[in-house]
């Protein structure tokens, strides 16, 4: 977070705002209503208060105006820049303008007044632009359909102000770090060609084009799936990623989310209704088997037969012994290689090498390539690793061993 | 093949402009016309576009590319991102 230079600030902590003129794009109740909400959302965190005038100078001035509206600062038209704030002080100080060449909604469209009117309260209360995508002060228009304080703009606010009178803290979500070992992944996929890892409200990818990872919101692509998925997977040859969130699975080919989704997985997949959610997925592309992984068991369903295999459900350890009985995150890439990861909040280093997702250079690349025959399969968990020899159908002697020992790295 | 588009484009004089645009309201880019003459081999227009992709953890280039395009035509808050 970012406070504005020179640390402006209001002294009193009991606040007033008034709404000068409304928009005609929606009703008066409809702008009270947004504008009260982004309110709450500071004053939930903070020892701030906000009372609602209807004449007369208040601390915080909201208006909807366009183009030159004699502040130094015009608008300029639809679209580009949607509304301004000025720090906290007198006269001008605190009061938010937005601009009415916008057309303002209380939906997905562009662009939600709640949205702005959140960040917009952040500067009059004394913050300035953030550069964390996942906070509210981040200066780019984002709607992922909530609007919530993230952990970055509670922490702004509360360096001002301090900390709220709740009794307890509430806190606000942190935004993934891309390098950070301690890093869970709600699911992973493949992408036509990319391998794409879902954490919370955001994607994360890498491809040869950008050598740093890109983080953005699952909603830049899917607006309408939900935050928090717990699988997915691709079926390649017909072009579709499948995610999955509790018993409800969407599929998506591109952008677009099918028609008629989301659909439940008993139906379709022919699950028992004891099993709630699926922690991981992963399609086959050579045999058109997806295998999902629930809790300890593994299942396994026949894409092409369009059902689920007979002598399913196994414990995971019976299909793929070693890997240990839960597994967060399952993707396939270059043909017969799986790669599951594993991982508990807090174990340190154990994902050093997924993140480099280019092969490490010690890997046989013949051994991976060579067709049926040679067929290995790598299982990262945590610091160690095994081989499965697929021929065999079993763990080759001598592992797991550690991954720094041989993908020095 | 399938795979998602990428947003690409070349820079062209509307570009040069929206950069120079962009960097005065946000990025405290002072606008003499002079500047414009040098924008092309101008330092201060280096810097400032390095700022900003630096602020919105863009490769920092120094130069247009698509990317930063990009993201200077997306909707945003008027207020600067560096302090005037």
């Amino acid at each position: 977070f970012v406070l504005t230079q020179g640390n402006p600030q209001w002294e009193d902590t009991h606040l007033t705002y008034r709404i000068e003129n409304y928009t005609p794009d929606l009703s008066r109740a409809a702008v009270d209503h947004a504008i009260e909400k982004a309110f709450q959302l500071w004053s939930s965190i903070s020892p701030l208060t906000f009372t609602k005038v209807s004449e007369g100078q208040a601390d915080i001035m909201i208006s909807f105006v366009r183009g030159d509206h004699h502040d130094n600062s015009p608008f300029d038209g639809p679209g580009g820049n949607l509304a301004h704030a000025f720090q906290p002080g007198p006269r001008i100080g605190g009061d938010v303008h937005f601009d009415e060449d916008e057309r303002w909604t209380n939906n997905f469209r562009d662009y939600n007044l709640y949205r702005v009117a959140a960040h917009e309260l952040g500067h009059s209360l004394g913050l300035a632009h953030s550069t964390d995508i996942g906070a509210l002060m981040y200066p780019n228009y984002i709607f992922s359909g909530d609007v919530q304080l993230s952990q970055d703009d509670i922490s702004g606010i509360q360096a001002i102000y301090g900390p709220s009178q709740n009794p307890t803290q509430p806190t606000g979500p942190q935004t993934p770090q891309v390098c950070d070992s301690k890093l869970t992944f709600d699911a992973i996929t493949t992408v036509r060609g990319e391998v794409m890892f879902f954490k919370d409200r955001f994607y994360m990818r890498t491809n040869p084009f950008y050598p740093e990872a890109e983080l953005n919101f699952i909603s830049l692509f899917w607006p309408h799936l939900p935050n928090g998925l717990q699988a997915a997977y691709e079926v390649a040859d017909r072009d579709e990623v499948r995610f999955f969130k509790g018993n409800k699975y969407w599929a998506v080919k591109g952008q677009n989310v099918l028609y008629g989704y989301p659909k439940d997985i008993y139906r379709s997949f022919g699950f028992p209704r004891t099993v709630k959610n699926i922690d991981a997925a992963v399609s086959d592309e050579d045999t058109g088997k997806t295998y999902f992984f629930v809790a300890n068991k593994c299942w396994r369903y026949d894409e092409y037969k369009q059902s689920m295999d007979a002598g399913y459900p196994k414990m995971i350890a019976e299909d793929f012994p070693g890997i240990g009985n839960k597994v967060d995150a399952v993707f396939q890439k270059d043909g017969n290689k799986f790669w599951a990861v594993r991982g508990i909040e807090g174990q340190a280093g154990y994902l050093r090498g997924i993140h480099t997702l280019g092969f490490p250079p010690t890997i046989r690349e013949t051994e991976a390539v060579s067709g049926k025959e040679k067929k290995k399969t790598y299982f990262f968990v945590e610091d160690k690793y095994w081989r499965f020899d697929e021929n065999s159908q079993s763990m080759e002697q001598g592992f797991p061993r550690i991954i720094a020992d041989d993908f020095s790295g | 093949s399938h795979s998602f588009p990428t947003a690409t484009s070349e820079t062209q004089e509307q570009d040069v402009e929206t950069v120079q645009k962009y960097l005065e309201n946000y990025y405290n880019l002072k606008s003499d016309a002079k500047q414009v003459e040098r924008q092309r081999n101008s330092d201060p227009v280096v810097e400032k576009l390095k700022q900003m992709q630096k602020f919105f953890g863009l490769k920092v280039t120094g130069k247009p590319d698509a990317e930063t395009l990009n993201v200077m035509k997306q909707p945003r808050c008027g207020v600067p991102d560096m302090a005037q």
